[in-house]
């Protein structure tokens, strides 16, 4: 499903280099629960958004089901994700003047799907993370773990094939946080997605078929669930 | 040091209320390492914002050091906040025009510390949580857990009587959080500070001299280091 080969991503800050990421490659299986843990700075959020197509690589290859996802435009890239990907931000990226429902409802817009069923779908999922009460709640209304659990629930709305999610329990408390962990392997499994997951929650890691543990923008160990 | 009473916040959504915090009672003594842990919506962010005069209390009375936080005038809360109180926001609100250097070195200006001082001070206490190569770096450019550590440096900079940290260390890894959690302790220590912490992780809240447990807007129970 995915194919990432020789991954390198330089920033530059003034006339400084950072190696983000310096020569990763992995391949991910359909319906795969895949972990990323590392130290914080290792390069996590930087390589799921160069996988998820939100940055540009500087070396190296991405193939989503087949699909050069480096070599596409920034108007195939968004066609593509918007059709393919779920992405749960390590800062929620919600929109602050639409209420927790509405943004939870943007990508079946995309879908063409018409009012009345995302409402429905949308109020659904959100009542599964807990927040029913909080439907017509905006971002500043709501708890920092509730405004997690909204990008959470926008990434799984539309059960893209693909769910890519940077820290998505990194607010909330160990109940919740399984709550959580429990409803997303659910949802992935009954909908054969791929779960791609940075933690730093050692719990967490511990529902993934595979960890991946990133140091200094390099794989340093793979662990598959029998021997973790 | 810091005595609530009877803190209520009730919060209007539409035509609907919501009791975010329904009625508190607390008294913190000084130099005290405070823990508050609670699910996600518990109340736990709004205690903060109201002890350290953010938000306006529905009910109740808090003092600090003698002086009612929720009498004072916006103006004489601006000030009463640069001198005494240092804040650690669950979602770090660093300005994103300013480099890490410049956003440590904001407490510092309101104390009226010359340039070269300022950044000498910024630069220390940035190297002490691990963001030595990161001074001249903006928000943007750096990792989720790199911004957290920003936000904490900059609450203990000018080493202000009072520290409230809202979950500083959900982003960051378990040994970053150790080494964070010791330098925090350290200068709290040293400086005779206050420290109250909200956090989701028992790690944390084993440094604490007390853990006071927070459930739907009230205090659930307290506990004592020694019976942890
Ligand atoms: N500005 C607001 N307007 C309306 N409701 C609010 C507002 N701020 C908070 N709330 C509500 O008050 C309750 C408590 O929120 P609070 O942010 O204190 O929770 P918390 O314990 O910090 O949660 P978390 O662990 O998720 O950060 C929640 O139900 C939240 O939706
Ligand atoms: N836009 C950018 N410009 C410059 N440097 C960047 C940029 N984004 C990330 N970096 C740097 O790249 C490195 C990796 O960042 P990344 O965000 O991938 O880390 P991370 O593993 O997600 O960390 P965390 O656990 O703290 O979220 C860090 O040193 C960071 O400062
Ligand atoms: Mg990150
Ligand atoms: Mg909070």
């Amino acid at each position: 499903a995915i194919e990432i080969h020789n991954l390198r991503k330089v920033y530059k800050v003034g006339s400084e280099k950072i190696v983000a990421l310096d020569n990763v490659s992995l391949d991910i299986t359909p319906g795969e629960i895949c972990c990323i843990l590392g130290t914080s700075g290792s390069g996590k959020s930087t390589l799921l958004n160069l996988i998820a197509g939100l940055e540009k690589p500087s070396k190296g290859t991405i193939k989503i089901n087949g699909k050069h996802i480096e070599k596409m435009t920034e108007k195939d890239l968004a066609r593509f994700r918007q059709r393919n990907i779920g992405f749960v931000f390590q800062s929620y990226n919600l929109l602050s003047s639409l209420t927790a429902q509405e943004n939870v409802s943007l990508p079946l817009i995309f879908r063409g799907i018409k009012k009345q069923v995302r409402d429905e779908l949308a109020a659904d999922i959100l009542a599964a993370v807990g927040l029913k009460r909080h439907l017509k709640h905006k971002p500043t209304q709501m708890s920092g773990g509730q405004q997690q659990r909204v990008g959470i629930a926008r990434a799984f709305v539309s059960k893209p094939p693909v769910v890519f999610a940077d820290e998505p329990t990194g607010n909330l408390d160990s109940r919740t946080t399984l709550e959580i962990m429990e409803l997303m392997l659910e949802i992935a499994h009954e909908n054969h997605q791929t779960l791609i997951i940075v933690t730093h929650d050692s719990h967490v890691a511990s529902f993934a078929d595979r960890i991946i543990h990133i140091l200094d923008g390099n794989i340093q160990k793979i662990k598959k669930k029998e021997n973790v």
